[in-house]
């Protein structure tokens, strides 16, 4: 049996939240928020339509192939999943998108950033952490670069950033580290985001407001 | 070459591209 009326439809969804609170605490308007609830039935829809994103849509999603395993898809998945129950629900996909929004703080960014790349989440990037992420990629890729070129790449990453030479990378050192370095947050910015309501267009028809601005 | 790991990362990893999300959309 079909849902007659959209809006009693969303509310009986699990992780579902108001657009006009989520518009409230993010960087998106209400149009946007609701835009992204198009984006995210399609994702959470693709394999177990329960109205949240398992890990496997995500990947989907992603790589357009549920089986592809891919250490940072698994590091944002987890991230995006600050409930900690194994999925994400809209709320967190809402919160957690908005860090990638054009408007978004810089600093929201660079934090975001830093909890990615501390894997262990040990409040510190360590040496051996980078190492692994870089020999992760390098196994996924074609690449083929030397144990003592992975060590130098390393290496000199941890001359620039540890500027206490302890071995390791506090959030401060890494603020300062990406602020000299603002390539490194070119992921953190999606300028699709921007643009969110003119690829869901169909969000006006299941709108919950009359003037969404 | 890559002369920062951070930026090897940032650039290899597809699964930190979450443009990806909006393709095909």
């Amino acid at each position: 049996m079909g849902c007659f009326h959209s809006k009693i439809c969303r509310f009986s969804t699990p992780g579902y939240e108001d657009p006009t609170l989520l518009a409230a605490e993010t960087a998106f308007t209400v149009s946007e928020v609701e835009a992204l609830y198009e984006l995210f039935k399609k994702i959470s829809s693709s394999i177990i339509d329960d109205g949240l994103i398992h890990k496997e849509e995500f990947q989907l999603a992603i790589f357009k192939n549920q089986n592809r395993r891919d250490l940072f898809a698994d590091r944002i998945f987890d991230l995006f999943d600050f409930k900690r129950n194994g999925v994400i629900g809209f709320g967190e996909f809402v919160r957690s998108l908005s860090v990638f929004h054009p408007n978004a703080p810089v600093a929201d960014k660079i934090a975001f950033a830093f909890r990615l790349y501390d894997l262990r989440q040990t409040g510190y990037i360590e040496r051996e952490e980078l190492k692994e992420m870089v020999l992760a990629l390098l196994n996924e890729s074609d690449l083929i670069l030397s144990d003592d070129i992975v060590e130098m790449i390393v290496d000199k990453t941890f001359d620039e950033a540890d500027k206490k030479s302890d071995g390791k990378i506090d959030e401060e050192e890494w603020k300062e580290f990406v602020l000299m370095k603002p390539s490194l947050l070119k992921n953190m910015t999606l300028p699709y985001l921007k643009d969110i309501t003119l690829a869901f267009p169909s969000f006006v028809m299941n709108s919950e407001v009359e003037d969404s601005e | 070459p890559f002369y920062n790991a951070f930026e090897f990362i940032s650039s290899m990893s597809s699964g930190f591209d979450l443009s990806s999300l909006f393709e095909g959309k």
